[in-house]
């Protein structure tokens, strides 16, 4: 299984 | 200039112990709202966001927004030489590169201070949208904390799916597999043992299981802990820290290749 980077679930402050 | 009081000192450092393996150097940002902290995990899977508001010190003063970076390995080494009961008051300068932890005892009979060099960290901002979350549990903390733990032994990942039925957290590997459901009750005679279910509609989702036991690492901050859950979205894992804010954990979901 894959494991997406958490920063691309949120957007730049 | 900077300075905030904290009569319950101690809570500084757990909340510094439940994050220092997860996060080795971080900035703290002070405004005069409060004091936050925001990082990923070194290998960018889980992000970890502080909240301290400024009205759950004793005192505070913050004159202006001020980033202060930090190991956190050598601020737990300075917290760990206060007492349990001590006050701890933080300072620092608007342009000093030092922050300084001073320790007080309740009979105010021992002070002590410890200085420690600030760094310069890069680190980028995220903005974390609220959420309608499909699915949210509140339990004990020291449940959650064992049902990752057990887990551990059996698997690498869990998968949590919250139905009508209960939250059911499962896993598998070279031994077997293992089920843990656990379901609402709200009416257990304590209430440290009380678990609430808000189900909005069902989701499941795979997690890391090693991130989540080390979030469990915030267990002494809070008598219960809240996972909410949305379809492919980051779990979050949310510790109430009692009168002054939160410390809460996002850990995306494992999606298959």
């Amino acid at each position: 299984m894959k494991q997406r980077d958490i920063s691309s679930f949120f957007g730049k402050a | 200039m900077f300075e905030a009081r904290l009569v319950q000192g101690n809570l500084l450092k757990k909340v510094v112990d439940a994050v220092k393996d997860l996060v080795t150097d971080a900035n703290f940002d002070c405004s005069s709202s409060g004091f936050t902290l925001q990082a990923m995990d070194n290998s960018h899977v889980s992000l970890v966001s502080l909240s301290l508001r400024s009205d759950g010190f004793e005192h505070f003063r913050c004159d202006r927004n001020m980033s202060m970076g930090m190991s956190l390995g050598n601020l737990a080494k300075i917290l760990k030489c206060a007492g349990n009961d001590d006050i701890v008051t933080m300072k620092a300068a608007d342009d000093g590169d030092t922050v300084t932890f001073m320790f007080e005892s309740p009979k105010e009979d021992r002070v002590s201070d410890f200085e420690l060099k600030l760094m310069d960290i890069d680190s980028e901002h995220l903005g974390i949208p609220d959420t309608d979350y499909a699915a949210t549990v509140t339990l004990p903390a020291a449940e959650y904390q064992r049902i990752c733990r057990d887990l551990s032994s059996i698997g690498d990942t869990v998968v949590i799916s919250a139905t009508k039925d209960g939250v059911k957290f499962s896993s598998s590997g070279d031994v077997g597999t293992a089920n843990i459901t656990v379901r609402q009750n709200t009416t257990a005679d304590k209430k440290e043992e009380q678990v609430s279910i808000d189900l909005k509609e069902p989701v499941a989702l795979t997690f890391a299981l090693r991130y989540l036991n080390s979030f469990a690492k915030a267990t002494p901050l809070a008598s219960h802990v809240s996972l909410s859950m949305a379809r492919d979205l980051p779990v979050m894992v949310d510790y109430q820290i009692s009168d002054m804010g939160h410390l809460r954990f996002y850990l995306a979901p494992k999606i298959e290749d």
